[in-house]
């Protein structure tokens, strides 16, 4: 939308309002992790600002376009707590209409009027492009603003159809923000950079990244595009593109054992203290080669860095890329450093590493990595069970996919018996599975990954009674694991409608046969609002006990200053509110008025004072030369 | 009938953010935009 008034601050002041279901919060703070990770856009706790957006739960999922003044309402109703649907709202209240809402959109779609619900074909507005700038940026059929092709429809034929057909299927996609959303959004706010998006690297250019290689270790990592031992091709492109496809690589067969060839990141300042590395490995060397990874931390006393191990990476696989992820903690600027390190085993190969991605987000807890995924999609019993998993509290769980449906795969998911049960709470208490499918694009900030999220409510029931979240041992049905042993699985939670076979088998979700699913199982009763452990940073609830007492009018918004409550007054171009509790309205025209009427009456004031005094001094002088005049006659009379 | 294995938080429908609102009665702009006067004028 046209029009500077209708601009955010690079970080937003919200408030998640009590009436928001548990779930929608939660995804609510994830879609804002990717608006930090693709964008320079932020969000923090309202502290009183003038100007903030308050997520409801109000009926249905809606947003006004562009900042408006004061407490802008967002609304994330029953079943909008998905994360898509929650980047498309704030995306309208950073000032995005709807993509076919363009004013070019006729040359790239047509709208088919007859098979819209009757008294719904406003929904289809054009918007003049003196009132919608589209950026310089070309039609976007997978924006996450675009309409479905099925939008507002009367039947079964689609309202919306695109001119290049391929595209048909493609607009109304509700996953990430697509490449040219965050074209615009950056481009509209001037964004340089973004607050946890730190590296990415292919190998594809020479300068490897910055990467440099050690000069205390016995061999160099060597750019290559493809190994005879294996692999034949990068992981980037999977040797797609002729010329193009390489990543690095460490021969463990030329060296002797315990060699070790270091390959370092350039250096890096964090922001947030906190990061996900996340890269791909490939091993055709030897089961007892590993590769080790370092943080080399740079501070005033440690010019040269201190070296510390994260993670060991043992035991890999012979023969597939391997998708790891390493978590790092680390507030000052530092590299990264991959150690190769040649086991005692005979190697023919090496160790092969690419698609890096560094950002500081929080690594997902566990992967699913499902192999071979073409020929399970098409196998006709078509569920897929995870392996099992404990949660970060140590609640058991195992996720389903469902492959049958025709149209949708289905996600579900379960808690199982386990280990701790005698040591949890049950019914399993706001505990948020993030199920996400991982778009393998090798740059993270170009990934549109498909993610669900469910949250455990204890008190939630079954027909015959049960907690649904109950102990499994107690609800769940008899299961076996592959090698046979028994468990209790209780009934997955979950939507079949996770993604259409279609859009699985588009960008990178399938790579090399290989899926991956990120699973994070986080406790988030802390955002319960009614809990006593409310999250310390919103002081909203201080706020709101203060302003209790005080009941702002017109408009006004009560913020604390120096812990008493005060109405901060709305006020516009050429009007304001004051008082107390912002009773007085205000305008330039008032004090216009004002000012004439007090100059004119301070005018007429001098005027009189003059006249009166001009007068007293008249006749005061008159008096005199009359008297003197009578005087000097008496003087004179007796003087002849 | 065998309690059903799974719990469907969408109902078993891909509903989209306008399906939603639509099926809640709300006549919104755009089917999910809420607009200010001079939007509306503008509109």
């Amino acid at each position: 939308i046209i029009g500077e008034e209708y601009r955010w601050p690079h970080t937003i002041p919200y408030v998640l309002e009590d009436s928001l279901e548990m779930n929608a919060k939660g995804v609510i703070l994830n879609a804002f992790e990717r608006y930090r990770l693709k964008t320079c856009i932020d969000f923090k706790p309202w502290t009183g600002e003038p100007n903030y957006i308050s997520v409801i739960k109000d009926s249905g999922c809606w947003s006004s376009v562009g900042k408006r003044t004061g407490r802008q309402e967002l609304s994330i109703g029953a079943n909008c707590d998905r994360i898509a649907t929650v980047q498309h709202e704030f995306l309208h209240a950073l000032g995005f209409w709807h993509e076919q809402s363009r004013s070019d959109r006729d040359d790239y779609v047509a709208i088919i009027w007859d098979r819209i619900q009757s008294g719904r074909e406003h929904n289809f507005n054009i918007y003049s492009d003196e009132v919608s700038d589209n950026l310089n940026v070309p039609y976007d059929y997978t924006s996450v603003m675009h309409y479905s092709k099925t939008a507002f429809q009367n039947g079964t034929e689609p309202t919306i159809v695109t001119r290049i057909s391929d595209f048909e299927d493609v607009i109304g996609q509700r996953m990430d923000f697509s490449d040219s959303d965050l074209l615009k959004l950056n481009q509209l706010y001037n964004c340089s950079s973004s607050l946890s998006f730190l590296d990415s690297c292919n190998f594809e250019l020479e300068n490897v990244c910055g990467m440099i290689q050690s000069s205390g270790d016995s061999a160099d990592w060597q750019r290559v595009p493809q190994v005879p031992r294996g692999p034949d091709s990068d992981h980037s492109n999977m040797g797609q593109c002729q010329d193009s496809g390489f990543f690095m690589y460490f021969d463990t067969s030329a060296v002797n054992v315990g060699a070790t060839a270091v390959l370092e990141s350039r250096i890096l300042y964090p922001k947030r203290g906190f990061q996900c590395l996340q890269f791909y490995l490939y091993n055709s060397g030897s089961e007892s080669d590993q590769l080790n990874i370092y943080t080399r931390e740079y501070s005033t006393d440690n010019v040269n860095g201190i070296l510390t191990l994260v993670e060991e990476i043992k035991e890999i696989p012979i023969g597939s890329w391997q998708l790891h992820h390493v978590a790092l903690k680390v507030t000052n600027k530092f590299r990264v450093v991959f150690e190769g390190h040649k086991g005692s085993g005979a190697s023919l190969g090496g160790l092969s590493i690419d698609d890096i991605n560094l950002s500081e987000t929080w690594c997902p807890h566990h992967v699913w990595h499902i192999r071979n995924f073409t020929q399970l999609i098409d196998s006709p019993n078509g569920t897929l069970y995870s392996p099992p998993f404990y949660s970060s509290k140590g609640y058991a769980f195992q996720i389903q996919l469902t492959l049958s449906d025709l149209t949708n795969v289905g996600i579900y998911f379960h808690l199982i018996s386990g280990a701790n049960d005698d040591q949890l709470q049950w019914p399993c208490p706001w505990q948020q599975a993030t199920m996400t499918l991982l778009d393998q694009n090798p740059d993270i900030r170009q990934r549109m990954s498909n993610q669900r999220s469910i949250t455990t409510d204890p008190f939630m029931t079954t027909d015959n009674g049960n907690y649904f979240w109950d102990r499994p041992s107690q609800v769940g049905a008899v299961a076996f694991f592959p090698n046979g042993t028994q468990f209790r699985r209780s009934r997955g939670y979950g939507t079949s409608a996770f993604i259409t076979h279609q859009r699985l088998k588009s960008r990178d979700f399938i790579k090399g046969n290989d899926v991956y699913l990120l699973l994070t199982v986080e406790d988030i009763s802390h955002l319960n609002s009614t809990s006593v452990e409310s999250t310390p940073t919103s002081p909203t609830s201080s706020i709101k006990e203060l302003c209790l007492e005080l009941t702002c009018e017109n408009d006004g918004i009560c913020a604390v200053r120096d812990d008493k409550a005060e109405c901060m007054c709305p006020s516009g171009d050429d009007w304001w509110y004051v008082g107390e509790r912002c009773e007085k309205r205000g305008s330039t025209r008032d004090t216009i008025i004002i000012v004439v009427s007090s100059t004119v009456a301070v005018f007429v004031l001098m005027l009189v004072v003059t006249l009166v005094s001009v007068y007293c001094t008249r006749r005061k002088y008159l008096k005199r030369t009359s008297s003197n005049t009578a005087n000097m006659t008496v003087e004179n009379e007796h003087a002849f | 009938l065998p309690t059903p294995e799974n719990f469907d938080v969408d109902g078993g429908i891909d509903q989209d953010i306008f399906d939603i609102n639509e099926d809640l009665g709300l006549d919104l702009f755009e089917g999910d935009i809420k607009l200010n006067g001079a939007q509306e004028r503008n509109s």
